[in-house]
């Protein structure tokens, strides 16, 4: 599944380097429920990012499914991403001119499945994060916490096996909060592997087990049994 | 104050009407310390653009310090949102191409502040929120959490009368909201007026009042000790 080893993400300004990750080893088996947490700014994202195969370490290797991902090229990653990778950002990444409905069809776009299904299951997706009545809507007619649903939907709309989330639930309030990890249950359940990153406790309460990062690098990470 | 009568906001799209704001009445006395909660979707934020001058009702009236809103125009918006108004909006927006040095100053620069002056003071706000070493980072240099400490740090900088502050620790870990925290209460110490969006139980603790914010209406405004 995922074994990271020694990686590292460094970022050389002007002045300055910035050590985001500093040598991290992690291991992640098939059907996994993980929670990420650490203070602002402490390497959550840029993990996230290396794991979803957005981005490419200073150092370090990672091997998804026994395959090396240094040694693919841009298009091989994107195929892989797309068939095996969900990703919720922390900053949404919607398309500004897209609906929501539109939003949420991409990744069945990119792999190529025709209208009318497409639709459907996009209809599907929205509905199971209570926004079936949004989707004409672009994400500026949308409040912050719709739109971070929109994402959550776009992320499940593909069955991914891996679903990787960064803070799904900072904006919403608890109810919907909690509506949105009884998804994420469902799909662990299913058999896919979840990792979330997240700063609330009660929310990484139902992760079965707790990885804490601090200054780019893992200082602990502990079974637990999940709420 | 603060006094809105009957305000309402409207959006009109092809098939259906969002009734997002449906008839607010509130009255903000100098020096209060105010959260309002509600869940996603509730009209939070909508209320918080009308009260800060960054949109117009579809009805209603709001009286800012006694002078009728409605009847100014962009023009005396901008000066009045200027020079009382410090707002964090839930999704940030800060400038992309600007540093956070930039991004901060930017408030000083709309009301004519010069530059060497204008450099401490935007230091001095970066420092406050434990930014200080990434005052050259642009947005995309930073995590979601510090551009979040960023865009508070900017609404925070012209030391306005009322701060608006949306969701200003929705993705900050605990520790750093709580730090966030100790810089609002001490505005408000100071004798500067606080609204705050939240959807956290202990950041909400903070405030002197509660109001509670369903389908666009004000259901309950109730006075609370603070923390
Ligand atoms: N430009 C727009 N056009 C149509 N509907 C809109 C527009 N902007 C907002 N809305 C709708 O108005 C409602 C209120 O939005 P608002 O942003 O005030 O919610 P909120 O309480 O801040 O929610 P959250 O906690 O998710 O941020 C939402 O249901 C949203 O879909
Ligand atoms: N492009 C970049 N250039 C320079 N520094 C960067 C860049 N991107 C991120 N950083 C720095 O790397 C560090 C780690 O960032 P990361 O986004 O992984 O943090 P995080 O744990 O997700 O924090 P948060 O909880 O605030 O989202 C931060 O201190 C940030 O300033
Ligand atoms: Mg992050
Ligand atoms: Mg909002």
């Amino acid at each position: 599944m995922i074994e990271a080893r020694g990686l590292k993400k460094i970022y050389r300004m002007a002045k300055v380097e910035v050590r985001a990750l500093d040598g991290v080893d992690l291991d992640v088996m098939p059907n996994e429920f993980l929670a990420i947490m650490g203070p602002s700014g402490s390497g959550k994202s840029t993990l996230m990012n290396l794991l979803g195969c957005l981005d490419t370490p200073t150092e370090g290797t990672y091997k998804l499914n026994g395959t090396e991902v240094s040694g693919l090229d841009d298009d091989e990653l994107a195929a892989v991403r797309n068939r095996e990778i969900g990703f919720v950002f922390q900053t949404f990444n919607l398309l500004a001119r897209a609906t929501s409905l539109h939003n949420v069809e991409l990744p069945l776009i990119y792999s190529g499945v025709g209208g009318r299904n497409r639709h459907q299951r996009a209809m599907a997706a929205l509905e199971k994060v209570g926004l079936a009545d949004r989707a004409d809507h672009r994400p500026n007619e949308l409040s912050g916490g719709e739109r971070q649903r929109v994402a959550v939907a776009r992320a499940l709309v593909n069955d991914p096996a891996i679903v990787l989330a960064d803070e799904p639930t900072g904006t919403l309030d608890s109810k919907t909060s909690h509506e949105i990890m009884q998804l994420l249950v469902g799909l662990h359940e299913n058999g896919q592997t979840i990792i979330l990153v997240t700063h609330e406790d009660d929310i990484s309460g139902y992760a079965h087990r707790g990885v804490k990062v601090l200054d780019g690098l893992i200082v602990s990470d502990e079974r637990q049994t999940p709420r």
